[in-house]
């Protein structure tokens, strides 16, 4: 017998709540699954949806939200995407052939314990909480941790500093566990991270201001994926690399997977453009993610039918 | 819980290299305890930096000086944040 939700999408939840919704995903969709890649600073579980109609190690697509906690559309985003692609499974075509071929990983809480801080004690908490040994500060900016060109320019090197990179690559815990997840399974072909903030589709490199390989597929499809995005409301997003459209940033999710060689690898800054910052009113999480899953859905398209 | 009482969000807009270095050297200064929410980097690209209530009015007289132009995105963060918390309320209770 299926149960039923009355968990709403169209506004922002704990972690617990959640996390609740999570398994209830898992249990009212059979090609769902939960299941727990690593533990966080302050110990809570990190929790992915495998989204697998079967096979074995098949090509897969990770995506992730919420590594910056105070960025709250993004987790919101990605609990109606999670649905949204669930539900959808055997009527929608797109979908379906996508999961015939393909399995999604999706971790929606990617920071759980900057996430769970900011509902507690600082709404505007973007960091891990991991300590700093001699520092006063708390907390490593988990986008400026990964192996790909850490603590080049566009990192701090201060612990107070919102941007900073942490004593080493892959010390926060976070980080690790989708590293070593990822590197174990071994068969990723795109990797998207879902951020907010002024509406950008950006692909690599942040690390070096220099074109990747790839910069011609790339660009066409960014800039497909920010017309599908367009489409619904008109919101407008900008497309490129990280280093021309935004800023020099090194140590990056996108830079580390495209160098592993997972060509398709993207970063969303999702809406607002600044009038509300991080407090993008409730009203506004659905109209920001079905235009974000339209973007997404583009890109998925495309690496489904692109295999290398 | 940490309030934001009087933190501004100002969005600053430089017209070239030299006023972009300006705001680097801001970011620098510790003391003031800004937020960058996007960093200077380019002069097309603007700034956006939250500022505690304590260092808005040395942070809007460096700007002036320097004549920078800037306009304020969120008056009151703590308004903002209010809301957001009345939102939540109002939608568990639904």
């Amino acid at each position: 017998q299926r149960s039923s939700s009355s968990f709403d999408f169209g506004t922002y939840h704990t972690l617990d709540d959640i996390n609740e919704e999570l398994d209830h995903l898992a249990s009212e969709y059979s090609f769902v699954e939960k299941i727990q890649i690593g533990e966080s600073y302050e110990q809570r579980p990190l929790y992915a949806l495998k989204f697998s109609t079967g096979g074995r190690n098949r090509p897969a697509i990770w995506l992730d939200a919420g590594i910056h906690s105070r960025e709250w559309v993004t987790q919101a985003s990605a609990l109606w995407i999670a649905n949204k692609i669930a539900s959808d499974y055997g009527t929608d075509d797109s979908i379906t052939s996508l999961l015939d071929k393909m399995d999604l990983f999706l971790l929606p809480v990617a920071n759980p314990d900057g996430f769970v801080y900011t509902h507690t004690s600082n709404r505007m908490w973007r960091k891990t909480r991991s300590k700093i040994p001699g520092s006063v500060c708390v907390g490593v900016d988990p986008n400026r941790n990964w192996d790909a060109g850490f603590g080049g320019p566009g990192a701090s090197n201060s612990p107070c500093s919102e941007s900073y990179h942490g004593p080493s690559a892959n010390s926060e815990v976070e980080v690790k566990s989708v590293v070593d997840f990822i590197k174990s399974h071994g068969n990723f072909k795109a990797f998207l991270t879902l951020h907010s903030y002024s509406q950008l589709l950006m692909y690599p490199y942040g690390y070096k201001c220099t074109r990747p390989d790839d910069y011609a597929e790339l660009e066409s499809l960014g800039r497909a994926a920010a017309s599908s995005i367009r489409s619904l409301y008109g919101t407008t997003f900008q497309v490129g690399t990280i280093c021309n459209t935004i800023y020099q940033a090194s140590g990056g999710s996108i830079d580390w997977a495209y160098d592993n060689g997972i060509k398709y690898s993207f970063a969303f800054e999702l809406r607002d453009t600044g009038r509300y910052g991080f407090l993008l009113p409730a009203s506004q999480i659905i109209p920001a993610a079905q235009e974000t899953w339209l973007g997404l859905k583009r890109i998925m398209e495309h690496v489904r039918d692109k295999s290398y | 819980l940490e309030t934001f009482v009087g933190h501004q969000v100002l969005r600053i807009k430089t017209k070239n290299e030299e006023e972009v270095k300006q705001l680097q050297l801001l970011e620098s200064l510790e003391h003031l305890g800004l937020d960058f929410w996007i960093n200077p980097s380019a002069p097309a690209l603007p700034v956006d930096v939250r500022i505690p209530a304590a260092s808005v009015q040395s942070v809007k007289a460096f700007l002036e000086s320097q004549g920078i132009a800037y306009s304020i995105l969120i008056e009151d963060l703590q308004d903002v944040l209010d809301k957001e918390k009345q939102d939540m309320a109002e939608s568990a209770q639904r």
